[in-house]
């Protein structure tokens, strides 16, 4: 048995004005989830816990029946069954308030003798929930909900409740389970209603509510459908919902009771931004002690370790619950609120990354050969977009997924070549562009310092903004691109110009074409076709193809550019 | 904030009333179109009242690029947002210190991790203007975040949204009335919000601003229309 608190939802900060209620002292929340269980007075919905004044008010209403408004100290807790309005299973715990047939007539209270002399009432079936006329299931019946209807020729007939949407999670390799760990932040599941019963909006929709969360710009955060998501780190899942006064709202999929998984425990130093670090450090780099995580002294907070059991917020350890650039802490100086913490990277335990040889430099910015061995963290393409994510089939479904190509470090949406194609590419975020190569240089090019048309990425003190490579980018028909894009707009691979296998094709060959730049295989315009670049492809079936291949950008619309932009030694925030 | 590069921000523009005494700031969306809060025009619409200070750094320095435009047409959003077009008398001269910032596209918002910026010539905490453009990296907040009762409690509406940090506070409340928040689209800015309310420097800074892209449609008609 879990805790007698999973049973309910939990809100802080809310209060809901209800006339049944009955009021207790009570030591914490479980004493009061108790007093609610065992309520006598009225079927017992929800509760409220006080926290300064330790009181406890067991309710018979809930968010959906009263109103609500925030007050700082108090916990309001629902029972969850009250809340959901679809049926688990044959809806024996269906709590909700559909009160009409599967034909549309109205239900018969329980408690009344009219129209149809009931079996089954409140009173010999306290625990069945024969709430007024609400459809329910005493008997167990294999088609449950039901109710007796109002209608005399017809005594009962079944409700049509919806089933509850699967409740599961994806847990790595192992079987699904209906919870989700932590806060959900990687729930893939298919609940797509909010714990109130609205439904969500969907992610790539801006109505009824504009929002900045598109599945475009989070390819990551797995942004399906209108599914219950949690992508920013929030206290559990949540969506944008279709009710024009509502903006959000959290989902109702219930917690794991079991601890993270082991590969959760963290690390001892500094990788990445520091996520995981779950070491001791517990004093800012400038020097400060930090503030215990569980106190709201000197400074007031929202990283309650109880609300984030995943974040490692234990202690006064320095950690990074939020996406910051590096782990950070409150500080116990009154005057300054958080600050970074000086972490030790984990640089030299790292080195040894599989599968790149010794010789090859641990570059960000650069490839050797075809880059089959580029280990970087580039994600962006020649023109600008964001790659997708390899283990991700959104916007663009594909096969060159982690398991497929165990050696290619597919990792996150990081640019690789799995494929051996002529340089890193990856598949873009943009729907309209399949795939791209990544703005990416050779490393032999790289070591000239002023390499034409390189601009280095963005980085946290100097912000340079990144501009395609114009011999990646295409002007007009594109006759006169000789870029190095090698591969279809469908993803296939070019064949050589030279070549006459898998497709013969004698006219269009370096020699015939000597000024077309018939090199290799990229794609090419030799014949000043309207529609742009093309090539011969790998793929026996589809002789030729167009290639999809970046406009470079015009001057015309020159707005929102910026000519001078310099590295600035004042510290970003103040 | 730190004090902005030269030029690097050369779409904000300096609202003055006839005093040329800077009063509000605002954005050149188009050579003859500046963008503001309507608050801004509380207390005249009439357009003789104002004038517009464009590709300056210093508020107060007659600086070379300076280019100095009357008012032909004032036009609030007419159903009240804090939101204004500035018809200026004529075309202002694109130079590497003018030149308009580019607008999103209609009810598209910005994505939640784009790198944006708050640029201002506003106060600092305890200090009077130090009469220099600045400039910081600022996170644009999803309403939700914003409307949590220990920061803005709910009163932030459907055509507004927050920014700022959801831990610590930054010590200063530079975000101005009329300003912009761009946000970096490729290699060009993208003005999605114009500083409106939230600007209390005793309160870690939430400054609250008029969502643009809820107004593009208004704005381009406005602009065709006028």
């Amino acid at each position: 048995k879990g805790d007698i608190l999973d049973n309910y939802l939990r809100t802080d900060g809310a209060w809901i004005l209800t006339r049944n209620k009955q009021f207790y002292q009570t030591n914490n929340e479980k004493e009061c989830a108790e007093k609610c269980e065992a309520e006598r007075n009225f079927n017992c919905r929800a509760f409220l816990f006080t926290r300064k004044v330790l009181q406890c008010l067991t309710l018979a209403e809930n968010t959906k029946m009263a109103v609500t408004f925030t007050s700082a100290d108090a916990v309001l807790y629902e029972k969850k069954i009250y809340l959901l309005q679809c049926k688990k299973g044959i809806g024996m715990d269906y709590r909700g308030t559909e009160a009409k047939t599967q034909k549309g007539i109205p239900c018969q209270k329980w408690a009344e003798r009219t129209p149809h002399n009931p079996n089954y009432t409140p009173e010999k079936h306290p625990n069945a929930g024969l709430d007024e006329n609400y459809c329910r299931n005493p008997d167990e019946d294999e088609n449950g909900p039901w109710c007796y209807t109002t209608d005399p020729a017809t005594r009962f007939d079944y409700c049509n409740i919806p089933e509850c949407e699967g409740q599961v999670m994806y847990t790595g390799e192992g079987p699904t389970v209906e919870c989700v760990q932590c806060n959900g932040e990687d729930y893939h599941g298919e609940v797509s209603r909010t714990q109130s019963g609205l439904e969500c909006q969907l992610w790539d929709a801006q109505e009824p509510h504009m929002h900045g969360f598109t599945p475009k710009h989070f390819p990551e955060k797995d942004l399906k459908m209108n599914y219950c998501r949690n992508p920013d780190g929030d206290v559990r899942p949540w969506c944008f919902t279709t009710s024009p006064t509502k903006r959000w709202e959290y989902c109702d999929i219930p917690s794991c009771t079991t601890p993270p998984p082991a590969s959760a425990l963290g690390s001892q130093c500094l990788s990445g931004k520091g996520e995981d670090y779950r070491g001791r450090i517990a004093i800012t780099e400038l020097g400060n002690v930090c503030q215990h995580w569980n106190t709201q002294f000197p400074h007031r907070h929202g990283w309650i370790p109880d609300r984030y059991p995943c974040k490692g917020l234990e202690e006064n350890y320095c950690r990074n619950p939020d996406g910051e650039k590096r782990p950070w802490c409150y500080t116990i100086n009154s005057s300054v609120r958080w600050e970074y913490c000086a972490i030790p990277s984990c640089d030299e335990t790292e080195q040894g990354i599989a599968d790149v040889p010794a010789q090859v430099p641990l570059s960000e910015e650069c490839y050797q050969g075809k880059g089959q061995n580029y280990r970087g963290t580039t994600s962006i393409t020649v023109s600008g977009k964001k790659c997708q994510a390899w283990n991700s089939m959104f916007p663009h479904r594909h096969e060159k997924t982690p398991d497929r190509f165990p050696n290619a470090d597919l990792r996150e949406n990081y640019c690789r070549n799995p494929d051996g194609d002529n340089s890193p590419w990856c598949f873009t975020t943009d729907p309209s562009v399949i795939w791209e190569y990544c703005n990416l240089k050779k490393c032999d090019d790289y070591t000239h310092e002023h390499a034409p048309n390189y601009r280095p990425a963005r980085t946290a003190q100097n912000v340079v903004l990144a501009t395609p490579l114009t011999s990646d980018c295409i002007n007009g028909n594109g006759k006169d691109y000789r870029g190095t894009v090698a591969r279809t707009g469908r993803g296939r691979i070019c064949q050589e110009w030279n070549s006459q296998k898998p497709h013969s094709h004698k006219y269009f060959t370096p020699v015939t074409h000597p000024r077309a730049g018939l090199d290799k295989n990229y794609c090419r315009n030799p014949d000043g076709d309207i529609n742009g670049v093309w090539c011969f492809t790998t793929d026996p079936e589809k002789k030729w193809e167009y290639c999809e291949i970046p406009r470079c950008s015009s001057s015309e619309h020159d707005c929102g550019k910026v000519s001078m932009r310099s590295e600035r030694p004042c510290a970003q925030y103040s | 904030m730190c004090d902005a590069s030269p030029g690097s921000w050369p779409w904000h523009v300096s609202l003055r009333k006839s005093t040329n005494v800077h009063h509000c700031a605002g954005t050149l969306i188009h050579p003859q179109w500046v963008l503001t809060a309507a608050q801004c025009l509380q207390e005249s619409t009439e357009p003789s009242s104002y004038r517009v200070f464009l590709g300056i750094q210093n508020l107060n320095s007659a600086e070379p690029s300076l280019q100095i435009q009357s008012v032909q047409k004032v036009l609030k959003e007419p159903n009240g947002a804090d939101i204004a077009l500035l018809k200026l008398n004529s075309p202002v001269t694109i130079t590497d210190h003018v030149k308009p910032v580019c607008l999103p596209e209609t009810n598209r918002m910005v994505e939640r991790n784009a790198v944006c910026f708050l640029t201002a010539w506003g106060k600092t905490r305890g200090t009077d203007i130090d009469n220099r453009l600045k400039d910081v990296e600022f996170p644009v907040l999803e309403n939700r975040i914003c409307n949590r009762p220990e920061f803005l409690n709910g009163s932030v509406k459907l055509n507004e949204f927050c920014g700022g940090f959801t831990f610590g506070s930054i010590d200063n409340c530079e975000a101005e009335v009329g300003g912009p928040l761009v946000c970096q689209d490729k290699d060009r800015f993208v003005q999605y919000g114009v500083t409106s309310w939230g600007l209390d420097c005793t309160q870690p800074s939430k400054p609250v601003f008029v969502r643009i892209p809820s107004f593009v449609s208004w704005i381009k008609n406005a602009m065709l229309l006028h």
